[in-house]
Parts: structure tokens; C-alpha cells; sequence
């Protein structure tokens, strides 16, 4: 079991270097085992460093750095061993426009063996879906409506 | 496609019978606060097998029936189904859907069916297990988790890890 | 101290009633204090019940729900003693446009008496400011810089 | 108007001198992400008094020094300033302005500086008193502080209905 736990680590970390550098060019991020004891047991961390910036506990990062590199794990995880639904709850909130078109191509990315369903408040977001599923609610009571997204480009 | 389409019915604020229709390609929920987006994603988790009802915002399971609002009293079961694709014959069932779902009534404990059919939670986890699908937090990152998945003394980073592994 | 507290408290209870009914029209909110013992050591619970719906634990609201109603409670205290400065970091991430319009409509009401700085990535909230505040990073350093919105109503 | 401008050295990312003029009316601070912009209200909080330094996602107060980048080294000191009109006379001082500052060595503790001179932690606090400031909760809510402020056993609402007592 450790050895399969080990092999795993180490290819996810791999994985998580190249996704975090893609969503944050110019940026790094590894996995490490600090401290004794067995790989099955031992805190995994993760060590962030932004482009341009030094690397600090991850506490310190921004919002949307910290959602960046959450995103890049399971990412990374989803490249050792890709999950064949992924539903993603408004992790785009705290992304700025730039970030938001580099999480939306790593979904193109990943699309290929993942089927992604997205909650979002994010017009950018919406314009990259395929189809839209409005939500509504009426007397406390939600349902489903068709939804068309105007300005959508090619419409 | 992996998933054709999501079954409601008593989940929450769905009060009324539900079908949201999926496919190929990335599908985005929208909508305004409150109307009920983050309570698709729960019904999904919850029929992947979660069994925290505090992941599901509630104290117990019971609080996932719909308990009514201004217009609707409040009923008594709540079903939720996901229709997966089998048209490969990647589940070994001969048929070209394959449904799970998982059903609570107010006095007890969750039931499970397979092709509308009880089952045994054991069967639900192998259809998962043979469709690739692992534990909920695999397959749903919510925007609260990523805390979660960042802090320092967490083990979700490693259970991730041993669903890859 | 318990008699001036309950007087603040019975105030505090009926502004957050009126703010909250200006964000979520047709909703209700009000402060409980359960249980025994001192007014000055009890819980302070809040019951809220958003338009057409009933009235649940405030863990079941929705993101932008509980998002709105910590902004009702802390501008409910505003109107019982201004803060004349109120810095507000991203608190519009959860909201939808109308609610979003709400609340800066509540920002434009309270501004008599109190200074607002917001932290923000929402182009309607950005399109409502007096002043833009752009802060950049180069080379792991931030700096300021002058700001034009573009397609500022008016401009 | 009440803040005129907000002066940094060395406070986290900023690590040169910067000054941000503010005036009457909203004003929204804006940039891409981890631009600085939450460090901007960090330093607020900062000089209006803030003691924990979890509060400023460090673990200890001297994680507020700008500690270097991939163009600068490490400074050792960090100091932010507030300026606040006094044109109507408002604060017991004979001056259009009055500033306070807080200033901190990598060896220290902080020291506090009151129209530029040196001066206790409570005179600056008599200051805040004057001008209507309370607790650094009172004037400042981050995104993270919705769900403090809603949680069950949280002592937030409490504190901030004595503050307007
Ligand atoms: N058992 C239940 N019965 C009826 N309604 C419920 C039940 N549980 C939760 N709700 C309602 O569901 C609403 C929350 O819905 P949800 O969290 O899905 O909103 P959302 O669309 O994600 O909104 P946001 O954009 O703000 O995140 C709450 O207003 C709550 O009252
Ligand atoms: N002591 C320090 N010295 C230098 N840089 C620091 C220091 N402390 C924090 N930083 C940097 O400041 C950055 C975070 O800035 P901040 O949180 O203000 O971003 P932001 O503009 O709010 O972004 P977002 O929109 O994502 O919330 C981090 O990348 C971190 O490395
Ligand atoms: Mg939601
Ligand atoms: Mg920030």
C-alpha cells in the first residue's frame, strides 16, 4: 500500500507542478513530506511560490492565488486519474479575468475524459458553456428553465 | 457523456418533481442567490454516498426533504436520480442507461435503488467504483473546500491522493 | 452596562429588521436571544427567512444569502452608530447583479456618515465608485496606479 | 471626508513608499489577483489596532514586514500611516490633519507615532475614541468574515452591538 501511495505521490506532484505553472505562468508549486515517519502518515504540504514573489506559508496568499492553487491539485490529481464527472461550485468567485480564461482553458484541457458541470455567477464563465441550466425560484420553490446567454460570441 | 441527466424530487427546494438534462461539453448553472444551484450540487453528492449531513449544510440527513415554503407544505420523501450513460456497455448491465438513486423519508434511514429497482448501498458502490467515480470530494469541489483542501493539518489532500493511487 | 446594552440591542434589532428587508424585499429577519441567564452573556441568534420561504437554520441560506445578511446586521449597527469608515474586502463576490444593486443602493444611503472604501472585482460595483484605487504587481512589488473605467455611464 | 490618505513602507508587498489618496464618496480599490489590494486593508486594520496576527493571515506580527520578492531583498521595518482631516476641528489637535502611525522592527515591538512623533499605544487609542473609531471589526469586513460573523457560537454580533452601545 505504500509503495502505491508513494508512486501515486509522486506522480501527482509532478502533475501539480505542471498545472499550477499553467495557471499561474511564471509561477512554481511542489508537494513535500516534511518530518519523520511513514509516507502513509506523514502531512502533505504544499509549498507555493507566485511568479515574481517569494515563496511564503500559503496562509499569506491571496484569494485568488489560493483558489488557483487549489484548483491546480485537484487538477493534478484529475491528470494522475481523471474523475469522469467534476462539479465545480463557484470556485471562479474570487478569480479576476485573467485567471478565470486560464481555469476556463484548463477545463477544455481536462474535458477530453471529464465531464464538468460548473455553478456560476461569472458571465465569462457562461460564455465558455456549452449549455446553460437556469435555476429559478418561485413561492420557495425552485425549478428548472432554459436559459440564453445574449451577447454570447457567434450568436 | 458520463452523465445523461439529474432526477429531483423532494430535495430541498425541489420540491416538484425536477429533470435537468445534461450532455457532451461543459454545462454552467446559473441563476439568481438563493434559488437553488448549490442544492443541485448537494443532491449529487448526496447520492454519490455522502453521509455527512454537515456537508450538506444540515444537522441531519432528514433536513435534505423539502420542508416546505410560502406557497408548498412541507412533504415527506426526497428522491434524488442520476442517469449515467452506458451506451459503451462500460456498467456491466445490459441496458443503454443506468440509474442510481437514493430515497429518505422523514422517519428513517436511506434506501437505495439501482435501474428503480432496492438494492444494497454495497451494489451502489460497485456501479461507482466501475464507472471511476470515488469518494464525493473527487468529484465536487465547492467554493468553501478550498480552505478546506489548503489547511494545514487536513487529510484531503492525501485522500485525494489514495483515490489517484 | 446591561441596561445601556439592551437598549443598543432593541435598536440594533429593529434597524436589522429594516436593513435586511431593503436587501431581500419580502424577507424577514430578526436577533433571538434564547435561553436563561444574563442579557449580557446569551447567544445571539439570527432568524432569518428569505422572501416566499420559511424560516431555517441560517447554515441552509444560500452563499449570497448569508452574505447579505451579515451585511443587514452590520449596516443595522451602522444605522445605530455610523462607523465613519467602512472598508469592505470583496463582500459583493457572493451577490448576483440585483442584489449587488441593492447593496451598493445601502453604501449610497449610509455614505452621509460614513466613508466606504470596497475592495472589489465586480464591474458594477467598480462602475458605481467615486474614485478608483488600481494597485499592481511587478517583480513581487505593489504599486499603485491611476485607474479609467471604461464604459463608465457618462463617460 | 475622514481618511484623506493612507501612507505605506514595507508593509508586505509594499515594500516602497506609497500613498493612496482617498476623499469623499466610494471608493473601490482594484487590480488582479495578488495585486495587494487585501494587504491594503491589512494595513488599516493594522494601525487601527489589530493584535493577532492570525487576524492578518500571519503567525506572528513581524510576517507584516515586506520579507523580499524576485527583484528586492528583505526590509526591516514597516510602517502605515492614516491621515485624517481635521478641518473642522473635530480631534483636540491644532491642525488641518492629524496622522497616526504604527511602525515595526523585525526584532520588535510595534511603536506608534501620533502627527509623527513619537507616543503610547493610548494616546493613539483616545485618538480612534474621538473620532467615532471602534474595534477594527467595526470598520472592516473581509469576505472571510461573513461566515464569523454568522457562526453559531460566535461572540462577532455581541461585540459589535457594545461597540455602538
Ligand atoms: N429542506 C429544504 N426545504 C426547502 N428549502 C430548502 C431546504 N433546504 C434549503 N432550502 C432553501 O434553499 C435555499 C438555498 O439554495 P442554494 O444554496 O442552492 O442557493 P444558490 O442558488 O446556490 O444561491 P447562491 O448563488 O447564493 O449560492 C435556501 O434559501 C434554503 O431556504
Ligand atoms: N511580508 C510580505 N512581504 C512580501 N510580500 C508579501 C508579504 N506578505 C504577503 N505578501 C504577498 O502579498 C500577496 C497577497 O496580496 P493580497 O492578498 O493583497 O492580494 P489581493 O490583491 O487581495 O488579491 P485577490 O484579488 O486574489 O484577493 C501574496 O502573493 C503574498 O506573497
Ligand atoms: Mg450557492
Ligand atoms: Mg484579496
Amino acid at each position: 500500500a505504500r509503495d502505491r501511495f508513494s508512486a501515486a505521490y509522486e506522480r501527482v506532484n509532478d502533475h501539480f507542478a505542471a498545472t499550477f505553472a499553467t495557471l499561474m505562468p511564471g509561477g512554481q508549486a511542489r508537494l513535500e513530506l516534511p518530518g519523520e515517519g511513514s509516507m502513509l502518515t506523514r502531512e502533505i504540504e504544499i509549498i507555493v511560490r507566485p511568479p515574481g514573489k517569494r515563496s511564503r506559508p500559503i496562509e499569506l496568499l491571496s484569494g485568488g492565488e489560493r483558489a488557483l492553487t487549489a484548483l491546480a491539485f485537484l487538477f493534478g490529481v484529475y491528470r494522475e486519474k481523471a474523475g469522469p464527472l467534476c462539479i465545480l461550485d463557484e470556485v471562479d468567485a474570487p478569480l479576476d479575468d485573467a485567471n478565470t480564461s486560464r481555469f476556463m482553458d484548463m477545463l477544455d484541457a481536462l474535458s477530453a475524459n471529464t465531464q464538468f458541470i460548473i455553478v456560476t455567477h461569472n458571465k465569462h464563465t457562461m460564455a465558455r458553456a456549452v449549455r446553460l441550466v437556469g435555476v429559478t425560484m418561485e413561492g420557495g420553490v425552485s425549478r428548472l428553465v432554459p436559459v440564453e446567454l445574449k451577447n454570447r460570441p457567434g450568436q | 457523456m458520463f452523465l445523461t441527466r439529474i432526477e429531483l424530487l423532494g430535495f430541498k427546494s425541489f420540491a416538484d418533481k425536477t429533470i435537468c438534462t445534461l450532455g457532451d461539453g461543459l454545462t454552467a448553472i446559473v441563476g439568481p442567490n438563493g434559488c437553488g444551484k448549490s442544492n443541485v450540487v448537494e443532491a449529487i453528492r448526496w447520492v454519490l454516498g455522502e453521509q455527512r449531513p454537515s456537508a450538506l449544510r444540515g444537522k441531519a440527513m432528514g433536513d435534505v426533504i423539502f420542508s416546505g415554503s410560502s406557497s408548498l407544505g412541507p412533504v415527506s420523501m426526497a428522491q434524488v436520480t442520476l442517469v449515467f450513460d452506458n451506451s459503451r456497455g462500460t456498467l456491466p448491465f445490459d441496458a443503454p442507461e443506468v440509474s442510481v438513486a437514493r430515497r429518505i423519508y422523514r422517519d428513517g434511514e436511506s434506501k437505495y435503488l439501482l435501474n428503480m429497482r432496492s438494492c444494497m448501498l454495497r451494489e451502489i458502490k460497485d456501479v461507482f467504483y466501475n464507472s471511476g467515480l470515488g469518494a464525493p470530494e473527487y468529484a465536487i469541489m465547492q467554493r468553501e473546500a478550498i480552505d478546506v483542501l489548503l489547511a494545514n493539518r487536513g487529510s484531503e489532500r492525501r485522500i485525494l491522493i489514495e483515490e489517484a493511487a
